[in-house]
């Protein structure tokens, strides 16, 4: 997996960012 | 574009000011709703009617036994070096005086450590505590523990300088506690200006003596209930996002700052998210507690009722540190959550509320997130919240509806989002 942000895969949470960022 | 329209709604829609209307009906009509009496259990069967009528699911009441104190007549009338009636607010769960009152010299010190250095001067007086304002959970420790401090140095009654970060000579309220093995002392707040006359009085080596009356009572436990009402979740019901604001308040003002605000902020997040056609993956709960103020009581019975679920809760939040224009929302979770809470408050950038900071808190969901569960609270001008905060000015005048709405703003595109979001907030 890739290295890691918080503990959250930085594939992840990029996905998680890009996630939240839909709702705007 | 969830959260333009959710903020549309709210601060320039049509929903602008509704919570503001909404809670100044209800306070108008009920008054202030103290734990144990008829109005409390008035504004939660008006809440029930309220929230059925907007069309929310699962719209319940979940009783629960919460305490019953009633303040009476009371009175504090200074008689030397003159003749000074004093406004006073016993404190909540506090014993009352005989009928003749208890007449007594005074005692002013600024702390529990003055205190217990001049513990030989206490017996058979009357304390007073002239402690400085540093902030509410530090100096509110005066209040809660100022009777049993002065009972074990042998105090007559304790009168406290309010608990305030600003005063125009208004006592304020709150609840207090005994300790077992102490004896009971009658207890109430005087104002900052009081005490602080009382301070310079004493240093000038006058001798000040008080006659207190207070009419106060402890009753047995009353019936009440949590008020509950739920955006069942489309894709994941068994999860929950829990929203919140109390419903009881002090016998003082309208009780409409402290928690009128948060509650009607939290029914607002869900009308609004309901007025949009919006139904998040997971359950969105709101709750409107019952007797806060004794300490969480009802949140502590629904954390009881409920805790067995405590792995499907993403998210606590509680408002009630007020609804002017927020500061931001304070956060307790894993690293990683925050991180994602602040990629959240991002979507706030339109009304420039978007600060994360530490310490979610709140009496009624502390209980949740001492569990694991992540928390959240909104943040406000502390101030002025504590300004008004537990006296007869929490009235609807303290608040203004255009701050309130975007309070409101903040609290429903949270709230959503969270309960929308494919996974649950992680834990630490």
């Amino acid at each position: 997996k890739p290295i890691y942000k918080n503990d959250i895969s930085r594939r992840t949470f990029q996905e998680i960012k890009e996630e939240i960022a839909s709702y705007r | 574009d969830v959260a333009k329209a959710i903020i549309d709604l709210a601060v320039y829609g049509k929903a602008q000011n509704r919570s503001y209307e909404r809670l100044a009906l209800l306070v108008d009509t009920v008054g202030p709703r103290p734990s144990g009496s008829r109005s409390l259990e008035k504004a939660i069967q008006i809440m029930y009617q309220n929230l059925r009528e907007d069309g929310l699911e699962n719209v319940h009441l979940e009783p629960v036994k919460i305490p019953h104190w009633e303040r009476g007549e009371e009175s504090a009338v200074m008689l030397e070096p003159r003749i000074h009636r004093m406004a006073i607010l016993g404190l909540g769960s506090s014993i009352g005086t005989p009928p003749e009152g208890i007449t007594a010299e005074v005692l002013v010190v600024t702390s529990f450590e003055e205190l217990q250095r001049r513990a030989p001067e206490a017996r058979g007086k009357i304390v007073v505590y002239n402690q400085p304002y540093v902030n509410y959970s530090t100096t509110v420790q005066y209040r809660v523990q100022g009777a049993v401090e002065a009972a074990k140095v042998g105090a007559l009654a304790s009168l406290i300088r309010s608990v305030a970060s600003f005063s125009i000579y208004s006592p304020h309220t709150g609840i207090q506690e005994y300790q077992d093995g102490v004896p009971k002392i009658p207890t109430a707040c005087i104002t900052v200006e009081d005490a602080e006359m009382m301070s310079r009085m004493a240093s000038r080596g006058n001798r000040i003596v008080i006659q207190l009356k207070m009419g106060a009572k402890n009753y047995p436990d009353a019936d009440s209930f949590n008020t509950v009402a739920e955006i069942i979740g489309s894709k994941y019901p068994e999860q929950v996002v829990l929203v919140s604001g109390h419903l009881d308040s002090w016998d003082v003002g309208q009780g409409a700052m402290d928690d009128g605000g948060g509650a009607f902020i939290s029914w607002e997040a869900l009308s609004l998210i309901k007025d949009l056609g919006l139904r998040p993956k997971r359950t969105l709960r709101l709750v409107l507690w019952t007797a806060e103020e004794q300490g969480g009581v009802g949140a502590f019975q629904y954390y009881l009722l409920h805790q067995a679920n405590v792995s499907n809760y993403s998210l606590v939040m509680e408002s009630d540190l007020g609804t002017f224009l927020p500061s931001g929302l304070q956060f307790t979770g894993s690293d990683e959550a925050r991180a994602i809470v602040e990629e959240v408050m991002r979507l706030l950038q339109p009304v420039n509320v978007t600060r994360v900071f530490r310490a979610g808190e709140g009496t009624d969901i502390n209980f949740w997130i001492q569990a694991g569960v992540p928390g959240a609270s909104l943040l406000d001008d502390l101030y002025r919240y504590f300004s008004f905060h537990h006296s007869d000015g929490d009235t609807m005048t303290a608040l203004d509806p255009k701050q309130m709405n975007v309070a409101a703003a903040v609290w429903a595109v949270v709230s959503y989002v969270i309960a929308d979001m494919e996974e649950m907030l992680p834990r630490s």
